[in-house]
C-alpha cells in the first residue's frame, strides 16, 4: 500500500469517525490538500469518499459527505471531473435509489446526497453527467419536488 | 465498423 493511500486513509478515518465532538478541521484540510497535490491523489481520494458514504454509521456517512461537498468547494477542475464521471456518481445514486440502497440509507444521508447532486447540477454545469444523474433521479421519482 | 473510444467511465445507473 503507497504511502499517499495510507495517509488518505489515516485522514479519512478522522475526518469522518464517529466519535468526533466536532469537525477535525486539520484532518479535512490535509485531505484535501493530499488529493490535490499528490500524483493519483483524486482517483484515491475519490474512491476512499465513495466507499465512506455508504457507512452504515449515519454521523460517518454525514461528515463524509461534508468532506465530499468540501473537496468539490477546494480541490479544483480536476476533482470536479472525477466527481462528474458515472462511475462515482453511480455510488451516490445506489444510496437513495430503492432498487439498491435506498431504503436502508438513513433519510438525513439521502436527503444530503440529492441535495449535494442539486446543487452541483447548477454549480458546475460542465459537468453534463451530474445534471443528467439528477434528472434521471426526477424522472424515476427518487427526487421529490 | 465503431471504433469504441477508451471512455474511462461506466454506464449511468437507473434509479
Amino acid at each position: 500500500m503507497d504511502v499517499v493511500t495510507t495517509s488518505l486513509e489515516a485522514l479519512i478515518q478522522r475526518a469522518t469517525n464517529p466519535q468526533n465532538q466536532k469537525s477535525d478541521i486539520a484532518a479535512i484540510e490535509a485531505f484535501c490538500v493530499m488529493v490535490m497535490k499528490e500524483t493519483e491523489g483524486i482517483q484515491i481520494g475519490s474512491k476512499l469518499l465513495a466507499t465512506h458514504i455508504q457507512s452504515s454509521n449515519e454521523f460517518e456517512a454525514l461528515q463524509a459527505l461534508a468532506l465530499l461537498d468540501t473537496c468539490m468547494r477546494k480541490c479544483g477542475p480536476n476533482f470536479h471531473a472525477e466527481v462528474g464521471k458515472f462511475r462515482f456518481l453511480n455510488e451516490m445514486i445506489r444510496l437513495v435509489s430503492p432498487k439498491y440502497l435506498g431504503n436502508k440509507t438513513p433519510i438525513a444521508v439521502r436527503q444530503k446526497v440529492l441535495h449535494l447532486l442539486f446543487f452541483w447540477s447548477k454549480e458546475y454545469p460542465r459537468e453534463s453527467k451530474i445534471k443528467e444523474a439528477y434528472e434521471m433521479l426526477r424522472k424515476q421519482g427518487v427526487v421529490e419536488e | 465498423p465503431v471504433i469504441r473510444g477508451f471512455s474511462d467511465d461506466e454506464p449511468l445507473v437507473i434509479a
